[in-house]
């Protein structure tokens, strides 16, 4: 049976400056993965560990480079299933956790939940040692100047929505 | 957003995605990322999969079950995903993309928006690219 990994960074209008890094750090993530895989690690281990490679590089909008809300904040969610159990476990709106994807795995392997979120998966986060970090270091310069450029414009969020410029 | 999926060698299928959503979202605003059968979904009956783009038009076509519905329906992952985020683009004019793979190691690489940074790892084979059709 063949293993295989397939990663990705997020579909939108990647600018030619920062086509390089992205296709970089796919292809990165995507070893990592593999390497778990040919160590004996189920599929499970394997996107766990090719998520977060992707979470810690700063290029993606995931952990460590987050885009920031509309009070400038950040609050992440992350997925993890299991296709061999229908296992799963979620959080949305977590704060100030650099793998969020982890923090899902622990929420499947954990407890008796789906997901968890906001303030809730903050707490659970702290009751099984997974430590917050400080907002800025999950969020790039990059992304403060495109805050800063956005939160100015005419149109909002909603009206952005579904434009090539606006998505997750 | 990111993702992940991957089957391994006693052909058992996972994924994960994780994101930072979009930018100046409400507080509060949650997409289809940690959403189970939208953001992704995994079944060793049919595959895996992994999606990004447009988070409210995801949700709205429960995409990721909506492409393994179409792989159990007999499509490759690759037909799968096309129909899938067509369907996406026809319905709700959403954008987006996804990553599967089979429990027999199929795998596909599909989105509908200007690009998509991917990459596939097999064998000695690392497979990349972000244009459409690279």
């Amino acid at each position: 049976m063949p293993a295989v990994v397939v990663v990705h960074g997020g579909a939108w209008a990647i600018p030619d400056e920062r086509a390089k890094q992205c296709v970089d750090g796919v292809k990165a993530a995507a070893c990592q993965g593999l390497s778990v895989l040919r160590g004996g690690g189920s599929a499970l281990d394997a996107v766990e560990a090719a998520v977060r490679a992707l979470e810690d590089n700063p290029v993606f909008n995931a952990g460590h480079g987050a885009t920031l809300n509309i009070d400038g904040e950040v609050e992440l969610d992350a997925i993890i299933v299991d296709g061999k159990t229908l296992s799963c476990g979620a959080v949305s709106s977590v704060k100030n956790i650099a793998n969020p994807v982890t923090l899902a795995r622990a929420v499947m392997d954990k407890t008796s939940h789906v997901m968890l979120t906001g303030e809730g998966a903050n707490l659970f986060a702290e009751s099984i040692g997974v430590s917050s970090v400080p907002t800025d270091s999950l969020v790039t310069e990059y992304e403060k100047r495109e805050w800063e450029k956005h939160k100015h414009y005419v149109t909002g969020v909603m009206e952005n929505f579904n434009s090539k410029w606006a998505h997750d | 957003t990111v993702g992940a999926v991957a089957v391994d060698c006693a052909g058992n299928v996972a994924c994960a995605t994780s994101t930072g959503g979009i930018r100046n979202k409400m507080v509060g605003r949650v997409g289809d990322s940690p959403v189970i059968g939208c953001g992704g979904y995994a079944d060793n009956f049919s595959g895996a999969v992994s999606c990004t783009g447009h988070g409210e038009s995801i949700l709205k076509v429960t995409l990721a079950r909506l492409v393994l519905l179409h792989i159990e329906q007999g499509k490759s992952v690759a037909k799968a995903s096309q129909l899938s985020l067509q369907h996406m683009g026809d319905r709700v004019q959403g954008a987006g993309g996804v990553v599967v793979v089979s429990p027999s190691g199929q795998w596909a690489a599909t989105f509908t928006t200007e690009r998509m940074a991917w990459a596939a790892a097999e064998h000695d084979v690392l497979w990349f690219g972000i244009n459409p059709n690279e």
